[in-house]
């Protein structure tokens, strides 16, 4: 943006628009992009379902999650988006051809522990970092 | 999560043959393991080792649901309530510094006929091949289990040693190295849990130096019994009594996934 558009809008008075030119306000963004924008989806996966319960002795299957969803631009709160996915959304707004909008991906992950028999009968009891997606966000 | 409870919105459909099968690919994948394992449960599935593990494995379930906070409430109601679990608070210390702990079971099947001087001498015999590179041991313990035998010896004390193999020759007694010498009471019923970090270090980085162990018992007086008289549960014992080998492991290699 310009500074002569930033203050032509400033001295404009709070009133809504005519016609179709009207963009959406940052509300009306979050009720229509609330079911495409990025997000944190549930998947289990079961370790019983594998017909993996004669190797592995626990858990029987963890709620692994995973990310999806636009990220679109206006980068809502909820989002949790990093500094350079707001540089990244305004970048491919200039040059959306060439530049691909941020990902969405996890941003915060946990661990799970398994525990499990190997080929000799022994047991091994394994943490797994990164297994579980526990917040999503723009990157 | 943690109760294993599907959240209603979720949508459950059963995965055809080859997305099972892709599925299964990828989770080995994650877990780091090359193929799926086939364990051979002929002694039943949950003897003392796993039975031992499976206590660690709620230690640390519990632990990461309560994170931080309460974990030593958690320790003081262990040992008032319900009296010590089978791993104790040592192992719990190794638990924390660990990324992997594994179990090893003995495979020494039958006893086999020693020299005359060495008749009272058990053998135990521990496979450590598959242990993932890039594992290094930071301890180790030999774990066997003692019961009561104050009928037979009143209040005597017993002098149990630990050995380990050395090297072994085809027409004369193997080379012992004493590993420790421990003093038990014949009423002392309880696991016993001997350190044997630096042997298993060895059997991993020379896995040829891997001949196992060699306990015998001897009364006060300097008389050798057999392992049985002395109240040490065999082969033959109940099965969460059964004696193993568990050593915790910290990742020194930092595993990168190839791309597929």
């Amino acid at each position: 943006s310009t500074n002569k558009n930033r203050n032509k809008n400033r001295n404009r008075p709070t009133q809504p628009q005519e016609g179709g030119s009207r963009g959406p306000s940052p509300a009306e963004y979050n009720s229509s992009d609330q079911k495409t924008a990025c997000r944190r989806h549930e998947l289990y996966v079961s370790f019983r379902e594998l017909g993996w319960q004669d190797w592995i002795i626990a858990p029987e299957g963890y709620a692994a999650n995973y990310c999806d969803g636009e990220c679109s631009f206006p980068l809502n709160a909820h989002m949790n988006a990093t500094n350079h996915a707001i540089v990244q959304t305004l970048v491919h707004l200039m040059n959306p051809e060439n530049v691909p909008k941020p990902c969405c991906a996890p941003t915060k992950l946990h661990a799970i522990s398994v525990l499990y028999f190997d080929d000799n009968s022994n047991v091994i009891l394994k943490k797994y970092k990164n297994m579980v997606v526990r917040a999503c966000g723009c990157h | 999560d943690g109760n294993n409870e599907v959240h209603p919105s979720f949508i459950h459909r059963r995965l055809r043959t080859h997305e099972k099968r892709e599925m299964q690919k990828e989770i080995l994948s994650i877990l780091g393991l090359p193929h799926r394992p086939r364990p051979h449960l002929s002694h039943g599935k949950y003897n003392s080792a796993p039975l031992f593990m499976l206590d660690l494995y709620n230690t640390i379930s519990s632990e990461e649901k309560n994170e931080v906070e309460g974990m030593l409430e958690q320790y003081q109601s262990m040992y008032t309530t319900q009296g010590p679990p089978l791993a104790t608070y040592q192992e719990n210390a190794f638990l924390n510094d660990a990324d992997m702990v594994m179990s090893f079971v003995n495979l020494v099947e039958d006893d086999r006929e020693l020299s005359p001087h060495r008749r009272h001498h058990k053998e135990f015999k521990f496979n450590l091949s598959q242990i993932p590179e890039g594992e290094a041991v930071t301890a180790s313990e030999f774990r066997l289990y003692k019961e009561c035998v104050s009928r037979t010896f009143r209040n005597e004390t017993l002098l149990l040693n630990v050995y380990q193999v050395v090297q072994e020759h085809p027409n004369r007694e193997a080379d012992l190295f004493l590993l420790e010498s421990r003093r038990l009471w014949a009423a002392e019923e309880g696991w016993l849990e001997f350190d044997i970090t630096a042997t298993s270090n060895l059997w991993v980085m020379s896995p040829h130096n891997n001949m196992g162990l060699q306990i015998r018992v001897e009364t006060s007086s300097g008389r050798s019994i057999s392992s049985k008289e002395a109240g040490l549960v065999g082969r033959d014992g109940a099965l969460e009594k059964q004696p193993f080998m568990v050593a915790f492991f910290k990742v020194s290699e930092v595993h990168i996934r190839t791309a597929r």
